[in-house]
């Protein structure tokens, strides 16, 4: 048990930096997860830090709230990468990212869903959904109540804006 | 393995059988505030097994078509999802397989390729496609981005406890 | 005490019915306060309901984020309208709402801010801050650390979009 | 009244001394992530009297630039706010009044128009303004919104007391 513990520690500690700097595009971010007990990890905490970009390290506390968009998503991927899922399942993840960000994100998304898992994401910025493979538009129909409809519409014959 | 698409009947605000889908590698869902986006990823998590407390509702019942005003629809209600297995060398065919859960009062029923099954057993095949429902490391809700970054050292813990 | 309090309540009762239906551009919306205890409100708590247009009545907890915004805004403005502060600074209170509700946000604002209230908002859509008077813009500014800088422009001269 | 300008001198990320404004009617505040949008928010609840902790960080010596990463620059911190009284059917000039902040160690200096004054005297200057900041009732911080509309039945009276 405390085997399996530590082997997937080992694994998302790796992962976890590759994927952070692929997310920020910039070789010098860092992402650590460093365990409150070294010698025994599953009995204690595991801290969570990030160096974005052009910053120096400082506590998660510090950074902003588009900073700590990018460093969750980071370790959700990284988990993931452990015991791959084979899709992914994201609410308006991108509501504090700001437009550079967003073209960050979905780059590293359109990436790794031709390779490794599919993804759904619902998003209401133009700048993000753009980027999908398909959309799938929902709308509301009001008779007394209000039920929801959906059409699909496949993105891939437009070239990419 | 890839999500091929969904078939919600009378579950939050989809009325009567919808189809929803089909996925395609990187899809979005967009649409007006409050029109039924993130009911769609709640009724793919319900089909995955996940309780009604993480889908915004207190009870199975809720989740029915109307239950929010207090006039659940008659009948049936439902999540049916289909995956697709990429064939291997020798296969000919895309092998599909549909994983289904309906609401019958407070409990639910477990169907796989229409066949109805124990939890445990439609637990089980989720995971062998690498479903693993109860660690939820594929799916980020509504507003918990931030608080996913801002976890406690113990959580963080408890979450290397569910992958591993 | 109790009387100022009952005072202040009548208010914010009246007062957020009239914003919410203002913020939604739509009579048929409807916000409600009502005291767990209509004989002594300050004892007990009070409960915060509101009507979408063209849904029923129903708990907040089943309305959607965007939803849940508008609801959150009309209750703030209610409140301020009590004892009304000279200004109001939101951070990024656009984040889940869709266009429409962003326009319908941004006129109220435009219309209060006329009259009332002088109103800092900071936003990263330009669906929003391309309705303001003035933009300050704030950059980061790389050297060792990183430190923030700031231009600001006068967006009077230009027709709104 | 309304707000004519800040001065921020060596708070958070803002170095030296730097004016921002002239703030209009309906001004926004826009700029990348992490540039210092939301420190400009915390420079005025901080020149108002709004205490560390509201303002995400442990102590007020935290507020210093620098301090983050653990070399808070030497000399003064703190920030000024000025506000202009709109000038009554008599009067002349717009009367401008600057209330400021510096940080000394752990406390604070308050100053109203250049001359040192006590807490009380500046908080009670402010709410002839209008401006009561422990009832928060016009600052919406980062990420709070859907908690604001997600109160307690309790949280919602005590908003009110404070309020009344
Ligand atoms: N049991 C139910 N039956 C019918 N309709 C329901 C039920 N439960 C919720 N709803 C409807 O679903 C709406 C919320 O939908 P949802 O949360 O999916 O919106 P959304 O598209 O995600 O919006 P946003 O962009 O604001 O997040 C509610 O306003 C309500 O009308
Ligand atoms: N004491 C300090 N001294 C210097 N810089 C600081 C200090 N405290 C915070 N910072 C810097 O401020 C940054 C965060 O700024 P802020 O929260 O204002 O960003 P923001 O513009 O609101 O971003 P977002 O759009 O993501 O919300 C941190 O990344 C850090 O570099
Ligand atoms: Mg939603
Ligand atoms: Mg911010």
């Amino acid at each position: 048990r405390y085997q399996l513990f530590s082997q997937c520690f080992e694994h998302v500690c790796v992962a976890i930096d590759q994927i952070y700097k692929r997310l920020c595009r910039n070789t010098s971010a860092q992402a650590f997860l460093s365990p409150e007990n070294p010698e025994e990890p599953y009995l204690e905490g595991i801290n969570y830090n990030c160096v974005s970009p052009g910053k120096r390290f400082m506590p998660m506390d510090n950074l902003s709230g588009g900073e700590k968009s990018i460093a969750a998503l980071a370790l959700v991927f990284a988990v993931n990468s452990y015991r791959p899922a084979p899709f992914f399942v994201m609410d308006e993840v991108d509501a504090a990212l700001d437009n550079t960000n967003i073209g960050k994100v979905t780059s590293y998304i359109r990436e790794q869903s031709r390779e490794d898992f599919q993804m759904i994401v619902i998003s209401l910025k133009e700048e993000f959904y753009s980027q999908a493979d398909s959309l799938l538009g929902v709308y509301p129909e009001f008779d007394g109540g209000m039920c929801s409809h959906i059409l699909s519409l496949d993105l891939t014959p437009f070239p990419l804006t | 393995v890839y999500l091929k698409q969904l078939e919600v009947e009378n579950f939050k605000s989809w009325r009567g059988r919808q189809v929803i889908g089909p996925f395609k590698r990187f899809n979005c869902i967009v649409g007006t505030n409050g029109s039924g986006k993130s009911n769609v990823m709640d009724a793919l998590c319900f089909a995955l097994g996940e309780r009604a407390g993480c889908l915004r509702v207190k009870h199975a019942r809720d989740l029915v078509h109307g239950a929010h005003i207090g006039v659940p629809v008659p009948g049936a209600a439902g999540v049916a999802v289909t995956f697709c297995e990429v064939p291997g060398e020798e296969e000919e065919e895309e092998e599909e397989k549909t994983f289904s859960r309906t609401i019958t009062g407070d409990t639910s029923e477990y169907r796989i390729n229409g066949t109805l099954v124990a939890l445990s057993r439609y637990t089980s095949e989720l995971q062998r496609l690498g479903i693993i429902v109860k660690a939820r490391n594929c799916f980020v809700f509504q507003g918990a981005v931030e608080s996913i970054a801002m976890m406690k050292p113990r959580e963080r813990t408890q979450l290397f406890e569910r992958i591993s």
